[in-house]
């Protein structure tokens, strides 16, 4: 999931 | 990191400093949407309020502390200093239209129930349409300022360079965002009928004008 990782986009 | 987002985020910045360059080198915000204008400031604020809880890097920390007070000043120049040149009657796209929906689509599709991830997900559909309001006054009064056709540019080049970004990193690194991909996909679609009379006229030293 994305978000486990934090969303590093911007 | 790669070089489409890398190239996609300088696009983002060029698209803010062609804005206030237009705004302050004319001494008026003629033809710029104050709805669109403050719905990226909510997007902004909304989204970036990770910068307290998790740390990516410090290109990634300046970069969401850009985007949060660029937007907030071109609020400013939009309703303070430059305010009389700001005409609100052709600015007339209903917000409730576009919010609405959007809270309802995050409360659907998100990553986690929770205040940040929640929040998070309304920025990504609430910037998927925040340039309406700016199309729609485009629409309107079927005609652009060169200056103000080349921030549009910018800003649309921008979503495009995102999505060869993710099926780059869909291939590099296996990672796939449904929500920022969905979203990203009809952000960019709504640009293409500008980017057609783009490149068919003020690529072509044109005027912005559409057919009536």
């Amino acid at each position: 999931r994305p978000s486990d990782s934090g969303h590093d986009e911007l | 990191m790669n070089i489409f987002r890398f190239f996609g985020d300088l696009s983002h910045l060029a698209s803010i400093f062609i804005l206030i360059h237009k705004i302050t080198t004319t001494r008026s915000c003629r033809g710029i949407s104050f709805k669109t204008q403050a719905l990226y400031v909510t997007v902004f604020v909304t989204r970036y309020l990770d910068l307290f809880t998790s740390y990516v890097s410090l290109y990634n920390t300046v970069m969401k502390i850009f985007f949060i007070a660029s937007s907030c000043y071109i609020l400013y120049l939009m309703r303070v200093r430059y305010r009389p040149t700001n005409d609100p009657s052709i600015d007339t796209f209903r917000l409730e239209y576009l919010v609405g929906p959007c809270v309802v689509l995050a409360l659907i599709f998100n990553y986690g129930y929770n205040p940040t991830e929640l929040l998070w997900s309304f920025s990504i559909f609430l910037e998927s349409v925040a340039i309406l309001p700016q199309l729609f006054m485009l629409q309107r009064t079927g005609e652009a300022e060169t200056i103000t056709t080349h921030y549009l540019a910018a800003l649309g080049a921008y979503r495009a360079l995102y999505i060869p970004n993710w099926i780059y990193r869909y291939f590099s690194e296996g990672y796939v965002d449904p929500i920022s991909v969905t979203a990203g996909l009809v952000q960019t679609g709504l640009y293409l009928d500008f980017f057609y009379v783009y490149f068919t006229k003020v690529l072509q030293g044109q005027k912005f004008e559409l057919p009536a």
